[in-house]
This record gives structure tokens, C-alpha cells and sequence, in this order.
């Protein structure tokens, strides 16, 4: 499909998991990004 | 089905045949996985080829023909491609032009974008895991150290990616890190496709560290948050990063876009490092000269 | 999801599935009697006893006790995982590896016992939460070479596939998906005691042949849907478009779609009621 059935909005995703990952240094350091994990799980939701 | 004809490679996990697959007549490889001798069972390299080879089907990845067991061995039967682009740099009788590097180029992103939109990291990405085939395609191979992009909370190896190619987060021992570790070997592979040597060749893992910034400038806590946390970090070499105009006459056959495409790739902050669609929507696959048609490279 | 090896291979129509459960036990109950036909014969001199014995007890079992049997060990691997502390992914993937093993082996010739620390061990070297077989073993309380012992007929029964799809993820997807679409109208402390909620009916389905029948995200909304009926449906109406038509005649909610293009809510929703009654 090429349109993917879900708009990614980091803004709407009150995550606290991921957002306090976020805020870790090591997490920063590594290039961590919340939103790389935000769409791999919106992907798994709309395959 | 399948013969093994002639013995051509031996690695530490597995002994490479060259073959036929009978009922076609199609030229093969088989990798048959050593399993004796393994304490801990079937060797992980082996799990990870099977495991994400099967779930890929791209012209410019490897494809895992089939699988069998025989004689307790496990085999991976995978398409046959005789070449590889390391073979390709290193012989100097061989001239490859501006178009026929910026087709090597595409079909390796495209190869990285497939694997990295089915959310699996390469992890050893360099130029003799970059194969060819007779009609000219390249293709990705080698997965025995690939996985799937980490759920948030794992820690990843940093130990991974061979040293020559290793992006500088692993460089640190970064756990947490994504696909820009892919992207960072593809840009240090475009620079050796451009200079025809290896680029950033360390003698060790420390070394490796002070030959990339040298290279590419020491990075900061500025243009990388938190880069100061890691642990290796107090004891490098600060190098100022190279002016455009140093980069344009060490790679004087580069177009600005090829320059632009290249250094966004070996950005440093892996955060700002650009990501396959990035690389493959740029305007140096937008400007002349065109990729050369795989049928025609070298 | 459809080049998928899980979609490919291991996906199945409820008649399909049945049909290779009998085959699989009618091809080892044969080999059963025939083994048992060269027993008797090789033994001329047993009792009346001890041959009313073997006629009451050597009955091979039927396919329904096989399928009793490899799923009380599966539920064991879940709460085995839970007491090591492996994740929830591995575990899930141990369930998923075990029960595709008695899809095409016999407890009959593969005792349950022997495969379950197989499937546990070789799960965490497939999703990469490697320990080695001697700490593992210790762990679990066997011996490394019962837990190697059928390592080959494992990767072998499953088809040399190995990649995993659970419903897990997509239920992080749509705890995403629905802040988005219902944005402002959903409470996040109520969200989150969905999702916890929807996690652990996640690894009770996984025990069942829903696993085999849809694929992740629908297994995911019939568990939401169990979970918060009124949550989904408002998620779907504003999601798939639904509107709810309340006048028809029969009082029932009739759905009709509004953007034909996108995804057949109407079958979709049904699809999501058929996994949740398999489910539950």
C-alpha cells in the first residue's frame, strides 16, 4: 500500500515509557529515536 | 535437488559450495552451516540468516533460495553471485565512471531502505557483503549479524559492523542505537567507491576513532547532544571538521550533490544522519549523469 | 505483512488447521500399532494380564487429548517464561514455536516435556536474548544436551521460519493511533490500565488457534473490543469512517460506509467479532 492507513503525530502520543526514555543521556548519545519506535509499531497496527 | 560441485569458501560458521539446482538447472550457492562442535547449539549467525532472509524478497537483497537439513548439517541454498564490489575496487584494471558508482550507490540504499522498512538492521554493511550478479544487480548478503530493530527497552551489541565501516555511536559502545549505524557504513563505502581505497582505515578500535575525526572533524556536545557521556569520549583527539573546499580536493570526481549526499550520510549526531528515503530522494540521483543500467557496469 | 512467513506458511483456514492436526495423528497412530503389532509378536509369552493390559492402556490418543496436551504445555512455557523472567516477546515466541511443532510431530513420538525447553531455549536465540545452554539448562532446571536434543527437528518442523509477528506491538500501535484519532477524548490513566489489561488477554490468545486464523492487529481490536467495547467502536466509527445508522428496522446497529476506499470497516468489524469469539 502506499498509503499507509495511519498518520504518525509524536505530538498526539502521550507515551511515558518512550518519553522517559527519551530524556535518558545514553538514549540521546546512541541517536535513540521515539519515533523510529512510534512508526514500527503503527506499522505492526496497519499491516 | 540441489549438487555441490565445488568447495569456495570456508568461514567460521560455514563451509561455502558452489551447485545446481537440478530441476532448473540454476547456478547456486550453498552455505552448510557447521553445527558440531557449537556448545551452545545451531550457531546464531546461522538463526539470523535464516531468520531474515526468509522474510525478505528484493532485488537487491540476497535471496534464500532454500533450506534443508542433510546429514545433520543445516544448508542455506542462496542465489549465486560471483562478484562483489570489494573485487571491483581493488582491481585497478577496471574503470568505473561517476554513472556506474552512482548505480552501485542506488541499488545498495534501496537494498538498506527494504531491510530498514522491514525494520531489520544490516550491522555489517561494507564491500564484500555487497554482491553482483552476472546481469549486473547488486545485492546485500551476509546477514549473520542482522536483528530487528530493538524494541525501546533493549540493549544492543555495539561490538558490531566491521571496523573500517563502524559508525562513531558504536565507535563510543552505544546500546541504543538504530539503522543510522547502516547509514554511516553506506556513506564510508560511497567515499571508497569515489576515492577506490578504503577510506577511514583504522588499525584498531582506538585508532579507528582518531582516523574518523581526523577525517571528518571531532564532533561536540553541540552538534551532538550528550556525546559527552560516553565514557571513551575525554580521551580523543579534538580535529576540526574539513572545510568544503579540503573535501572537494580529496574527492575531486564529486559533484556538490555527490559531496552533500556523502557528508549527510557521515553526519556524526546519528540523530541528524539521513535515513534511506533521505539518501534515495536526493538531488544527486536527480542530476547527471544517470545511473548506469546494472546490465552495463563493469 | 502478506510476504510475511508468518502469513505465507503459517496461516490457516479452522478446516485446514483440523485437517492437519487428524493427519499428523493418523500417521503416527499407524506407526504406533504397527510398532506395537512387532512388540507382540516378538513377545509370544505374555500373560493374559499383561495382554488385556496393553489392549486397555497402549491406545494411542486421539487428536483432541494430542491438542489438550500441547496446549497445557504451552501454558506452562508461559508461566515457566514468567518465573525465568524472560520478555514477553520471547515467551510469546517460545508458545508460537511450540505449538507449530505439533503441528506437523505427534506427542506420540515427541514427548511435550522433552520439546519445551527446546522451543524456550531456541526462542531466546531467535529474538536475540541469547544466554548460553549451560546457564539456560541450570536455569531450567535439565540438562544442556535435553535441551539441544531436538534443536535441528524444531528449526526443521518450523519450516525454517522464524520471524514472529505478535499482537504485542500492534497494541502499542493502537494505544498510539487512538490518542491520535481521538485526541483530547480519551483519559491517559485509563488508557494505560486498557493496555495493561489488553496485554495479558494478548498471551492468553496466543494459547489459541486465533494466532492461526487472523492476523496480529485484528487479534489486537477483538481483545480491545472485549476490553472496552465502547472505546473501540467510538475508535472505529471515527477510524474506518463508520457512521452508526440507528434507524434500521430491526434495532440493530447497522453500520454503512462513507469512504469505500478505505479499508471495508463493515467486514472488518465482523472479521474482529469471529476472532473474539475464537478467542474468548
Amino acid at each position: 500500500d502506499l498509503h499507509k492507513r495511519y498518520v504518525l503525530s509524536e505530538a498526539h502520543y502521550e507515551d511515558p515509557f518512550i518519553k522517559s526514555l527519551q530524556t535518558k543521556k545514553e538514549y540521546i548519545a546512541s541517536g535513540f529515536r521515539a519515533d523510529y519506535v512510534y512508526d514500527r509499531m503503527l506499522t505492526e497496527a496497519f499491516m | 535437488e540441489y549438487s555441490k560441485e565445488k568447495k569456495v569458501g570456508e568461514g567460521t560458521y560455514a563451509v561455502v559450495y558452489l551447485g545446481t539446482k537440478r530441476s532448473s538447472n540454476r547456478r547456486i550457492a550453498i552455505k552448510e552451516i557447521k553445527t558440531s562442535g557449537f556448545k551452545d547449539g545451531l550457531d546464531m549467525s546461522a538463526i539470523r540468516e535464516v531468520k531474515y532472509l526468509q522474510e525478505m524478497q528484493h532485488v537487491n537483497v540476497i535471496e534464500l533460495v532454500d533450506v534443508f537439513m542433510a546429514q545433520n548439517n543445516l544448508n542455506l541454498v542462496l542465489e549465486f553471485l560471483p562478484a562483489d564490489l570489494e573485487m571491483v575496487i581493488k582491481d585497478t584494471s577496471i574503470l568505473f565512471t561517476q554513472a556506474d558508482i552512482k548505480s552501485w550507490l542506488l541499488m545498495t540504499l534501496r537494498g538498506v531502505h527494504h531491510c530498514h522498512r522491514n525494520f531489520i538492521l544490516h550491522r555489517d554493511l561494507k564491500p564484500n557483503n555487497l554482491l553482483l550478479s552476472p546481469d549486473g544487480q547488486l545485492k546485500i548478503a551476509d546477514f549473520g549479524l542482522a536483528r530487528n530493530m530493538g524494541s525501546p527497552q533493549e540493549f544492543l551489541t555495539s561490538n558490531v559492523v566491521t571496523r573500517w565501516y563502524r559508525a562513531p555511536e558504536l565507535l563510543f559502545g552505544a546500546r541504543h542505537y538504530t539503522g543510522a549505524v547502516d547509514m554511516w557504513s553506506v556513506g564510508v563505502i560511497f567515499a571508497e567507491l569515489m576515492l577506490r581505497i578504503p577510506y577511514l582505515p583504522g588499525k584498531d578500535d582506538i585508532d579507528q576513532i582518531d582516523v574518523t575525526f581526523r577525517a571528518l572533524g571531532t564532533p561536540t556536545d553541540k552538534d551532538w547532544p550528550e556525546i559527552s557521556t560516553f565514557s571513551a569520549y575525554n580521551k580523543i583527539q579534538i580535529y576540526p571538521p574539513p572545510s568544503r573546499e579540503e573535501l572537494r580536493r580529496r574527492f575531486i570526481a564529486a559533484t556538490e550533490n555527490a559531496l552533500d549526499l556523502m557528508s549527510g550520510m557521515l553526519l556524526m549526531n546519528p540523530h541528524k544522519r539521513l535515513d534511506p528515503i533521505q539518501c534515495l530522494t536526493s538531488e544527486y540521483f536527480l542530476e547527471l549523469p544517470e545511473p548506469t543500467v546494472p546490465s552495463e557496469l563493469p | 505483512y502478506r510476504h510475511s512467513t508468518q502469513y505465507r506458511f503459517w496461516s490457516f483456514t479452522p478446516e485446514r488447521l483440523a485437517q492437519i492436526r487428524s493427519d499428523v495423528n493418523a500417521r503416527v497412530t499407524t506407526k504406533t500399532q504397527l510398532d506395537m503389532k512387532v512388540f507382540l509378536e516378538s513377545h509370544p509369552n505374555l500373560t493374559q494380564d499383561e495382554l488385556a493390559a496393553i489392549k486397555v492402556k497402549a491406545v494411542p490418543v486421539s487428536p483432541h487429548e494430542e491438542l489438550l496436551l500441547v496446549n497445557y504445555f504451552a501454558r506452562m512455557i508461559l508461566s515457566f517464561a514468567g518465573k525465568m523472567n524472560l520478555p514477553t516477546e520471547v515467551a510469546a515466541t517460545a508458545v508460537s514455536f511450540f505449538r507449530k511443532f505439533f503441528l506437523s510431530n505427534s506427542v506420540m513420538e515427541f514427548p511435550p516435556k522433552e520439546v519445551f525447553h527446546t522451543t524456550l531455549f531456541f526462542a531466546c536465540k531467535s529474538e536475540n536474548y541469547f544466554m548460553g545452554v549451560e546457564s539456560f539448562a541450570k536455569k531450567a532446571k535439565t540438562s544442556a544436551d535435553a535441551v539441544l536434543k531436538h534443536e535441528f527437528k524444531l528449526l526443521e518442523s518450523l519450516n525454517f521460519t522464524l520471524m514472529n509477528h505478535h499482537p504485542y506491538k500492534a497494541l502499542h500501535g493502537f494505544f498510539l493511533d487512538i490518542q491520535n484519532v481521538l485526541s483530547g477524548k480519551v483519559d491517559m490513566k485509563y488508557m494505560g490500565q486498557v493496555y495493561t489489561n489488553c496485554k495479558k488477554s494478548i498471551s492468553d490468545a496466543l494459547l489459541t488457534d486465533a494466532i492461526y486464523f487472523y492476523t496480529p492487529p485484528q487479534i489486537t481490536l477483538a481483545i480491545l473490543l472485549t476490553e472496552d467495547e465502547a472505546l473501540m467502536m467510538r475508535y472505529m466509527q471515527l477510524k474506518f469512517n463508520l457512521n452508526v445508522d440507528t434507524s434500521s428496522a430491526n434495532g440493530q446497529k447497522e453500520f454503512k460506509q462513507e469512504d469505500p476506499s478505505a479499508i471495508n470497516a463493515e467486514r472488518l468489524l465482523e472479521i474482529i467479532k469471529s476472532c473474539q469469539a475464537v478467542i474468548e
